[in-house]
């Protein structure tokens, strides 16, 4: 957050954080680990904003480490906890600090103060990513709901959650959380029933898409009214390189703030030669690591533990593999002792090195922060989660990407950045990965548009996002995806890179309400039971006919998974929303390989008394073609000279 | 021969639905009778637990149950669907 911000095109100057004040009506409920107020500016009183909205009805409780009367002020203005889910799952009482609102992890702080947090000079990890940090929506006010702790989080702590939000009123949510494995079924998933009511009240919730990537299929929170978030990378590097005794050089990712290493090569070992190939604590034998530069393989013990099991040893330092899957990207973590993290292909020439060797060596040069145009940017994380959608493949997943690697924000005093309890550094910020991250990125978004566009439903909010969204990184190619080194697919981007100063002025909107998503569920073929988990008075019988593909949603999805279907329509309306009331759009279509589209009517004609048109879509298999891609993708853009209005088009075969 | 709890969000039907007490933070009131109206008397022990009711998120509540009472509640007329409380995790 001391980068995002600029990243993001955000200005007090113009653009959206102009037109929305900051957002200082709107309220951001974070659902988390609660928050670590004392001491870090982000959450502190600011004698520049207005009294807390009146229609907010949270409050802050008290409990132990957390006075809450005295650590809420006009910037954080609720904080509630709940942890008997969590006891009840795990069969005993959790610690003393779950029986309030404190942080003892990192992670709500994070995640808040990157959303709502207030603008502070001077913030850093050590001598990393140094600037001022502020969250995107400086002026919102924040209320925590910790729901979650080192474990996880209980599905009824979640929902108890949501229903404290819901009834405190306030206007944004934002959901860095999600079920393990599988998407589960709407109705049998807790955080997406919270949600629907939720939407329906009018409040954005915000949800991450998961970190299951790059595999196919992998996201969750993928009911039509989450705006569900991947992340990607900013123009940001924190490079630590492995220089080889042969000259050969890697350039890894790290935080490690402590006495360098220096340019003399030291001898370099794997760890598999040495007790452990993963580095695990104990088992690496120190006569042959005394001194030296383990190579450590992924896997088993967390990243930050390897290099201190090295330490332990006796080592000189680490290189850590990355996993395959991964492909180029290896993950930062602010190590205790000289580390560096590579990819698995260079950390594979690193181990044939060792091997051709009778007396390798290396060293690592730590290159601190380093902000500019190579490599391009943003790229997706390989670990964000992919789509289509495992529940209904006609709807669209993820929605769109954000800043999601290497985020510095907030952090507790009551954990150390690594999280090993045998790390003692207390630090005011701290630098983590997640779609965890990049997901309160879009909440202070939605917040900024919540406060310019207070009439925008839920679901506009959620297609000024898509249909404003880039997909052209800053070498102006497609953007790329780490877990490949290709251009990457609308499945892991969404719609594409949020762009905010666009979003305030989209053009067009495609809207949807509580009756579009029961109809959605009706279309789902759910039980008259599963569907009233959502509402006792939703009803289907009268609702018969709906297609989830027909869902007012900015993006098209189509599933030709079988043969006997040829040919699928989808329809939408739109909204105009621009300033003139006249606009007429022209749709441009790029259609998907194996697939002719075509558009009617193709263009629409808005008027004063006609603001909403309504369009059909039509995708018919090409006989002549074969595809032989899983999926294929294309869009379709309406412009009326001003305004791009695009929508991301993908097609499962 | 105590049947053990699990923990579970039972959604509860809108118009059977009790009126819950004031609203306030940790609610575990207000489906007491409701229970022991729908769980009988050679199923009741152990007694079911109430973790929360809700009122807003979805309508129904948390409970401790054994299987036995998640069953009998989940045939009722008045609850739509009986889930199982599971772990998410922090992305």
């Amino acid at each position: 957050t001391t980068l995002t911000p600029s990243f993001l095109g955000l200005s007090p100057s113009s653009g959206l954080l102009k037109a929305s004040n900051g957002a200082t009506d709107v309220v951001i409920g974070v659902i988390d680990t609660g928050v670590y107020p004392e001491g870090r500016p982000s959450f502190a009183a600011d004698p520049s904003l207005p009294p807390p909205p009146s229609k907010f009805r949270g409050r802050c409780v008290s409990g132990p480490s957390f006075n809450g009367s005295a650590l809420c002020n006009n910037k954080l203005v609720g904080a509630k906890f709940f942890q008997r889910g969590q006891e009840a799952l795990r069969g005993r009482a959790l610690g003393a600090d779950s029986k309030s609102p404190l942080d003892t992890n990192g992670h709500g702080t994070h995640t808040s103060s990157t959303a709502g947090g207030s603008a502070v000079a001077g913030a850093g990890f050590f001598d990393y990513a140094r600037g001022k940090a502020v969250g995107m929506a400086p002026g919102a006010r924040i209320a925590v709901y910790k729901a979650c702790g080192e474990e996880g989080c209980a599905s009824s702590d979640i929902l108890a959650a949501f229903d404290e939000a819901i009834a405190d009123n306030v206007d944004v949510l934002s959901v860095s959380l999600g079920a393990v494995g599988t998407a589960p079924n709407f109705y049998s998933d807790n955080t997406a029933v919270g949600a629907f009511r939720a939407v329906s009240k009018g409040i954005v919730v915000s949800a991450s898409a998961g970190n299951s990537g790059p595999g196919d299929s992998t996201a969750c929170n993928i009911a039509p009214w989450f705006l569900t978030v991947g992340a990607s990378t900013l123009n940001r590097q924190f490079p630590g390189d492995v220089v080889l005794g042969n000259g050969q050089t890697f350039t890894g990712t790290t935080l490690y703030a402590g006495e360098p290493l220096g340019a003399t090569k030291i001898p370099l070992v794997y760890g598999g030669d040495a007790g452990s190939k993963v580095c695990e604590e104990g088992k690496l034998n120190a006569t042959k690591v005394a001194g030296k530069i383990v190579l450590c393989e992924s896997g088993v013990n967390a990243r930050a533990a390897k290099p201190y099991a090295v330490k332990l040893a006796g080592g000189a330092g680490a290189i850590l593999a990355s996993t395959k899957s991964f492909g180029e990207q290896s993950i930062t973590s602010p190590h205790v002792h000289p580390a560096t993290a590579v990819s698995f292909v260079d950390a594979e020439k690193i181990f044939k090195y060792i091997r051709a060797q009778t007396s390798p060596t290396a060293t690592i040069v730590f290159r601190g922060t380093v902000v500019g145009p190579t490599p391009p940017s943003p790229r997706m994380a390989s670990f964000s989660s992919r789509g289509p959608n495992f529940r209904a493949p006609e709807i669209f997943k993820p929605d769109v990407t954000a800043p999601g690697v290497d985020i510095l924000a907030a952090w507790t005093g009551a954990n150390s950045p690594t999280e090993l309890e045998s790390d003692t550094r207390r630090v005011k910020y701290n630098i983590i990965s997640g779609t965890s991250m990049s997901c309160p990125h879009v909440s202070g978004i939605a917040a900024l548009l919540r406060q310019a566009r207070p009439e925008w439903s839920p679901a506009a909010i959620k297609s000024a996002l898509m249909t404003t969204a880039y997909n052209v990184d800053s070498s102006g190619g497609v953007i790329g995806d780490m877990s490949t080194s290709d251009a990457s697919t609308p499945f892991a981007r969404g719609a594409g890179h949020i762009d905010p100063n666009s979003a305030v002025n989209p053009g067009l909107v495609y809207d949807a309400g509580t009756e579009d998503y029961i109809n959605f569920l009706c279309a789902l073929g759910y039980t008259a039971k599963q569907v009233a988990v959502f509402g006792s008075s939703i009803s289907c019988s009268k609702r018969a006919g709906s297609s989830v593909g027909d869902h007012n949603y900015p993006a098209f999805s189509v599933v030709f998974a079988s043969n006997k279907v040829a040919v699928v329509t989808q329809r939408r309306v739109v909204r105009n929303v621009g300033s003139d009331a006249a606009a007429a759009y022209t749709a441009k279509i790029t259609a998907p390989d194996g697939v002719r589209v075509t558009v009617s009517p193709e263009t629409l004609q808005f008027s004063p008394t006609e603001k909403t048109q309504e369009y059909v879509l039509t995708f018919a298999q090409r006989t002549t073609s074969s595809v032989t891609e899983k999926y294929t993708f294309g869009s379709i853009e309406w412009s009326d000279g001003e305004h791009s209005v695009t929508s991301p088009i993908a097609v499962t075969w | 021969d105590v049947e053990a709890q699990s923990s579970y969000i039972v959604h509860v039907v809108e118009a059977h639905a009790p009126r819950l007490p004031r609203r306030g933070l940790l609610t575990t009131r207000g489906y007491g009778s409701f229970l022991r109206d729908r769980i009988p008397v050679e199923m009741s022990s152990p007694a079911p637990s109430v973790l929360y009711s809700y009122e807003h998120a979805a309508t129904g509540f948390a409970a401790r149950l054994t299987e036995c009472q998640a069953a009998q509640l989940a045939s009722s007329g008045s609850v739509h669907a009986v889930v199982p409380d599971t772990m998410q995790e922090l992305h």
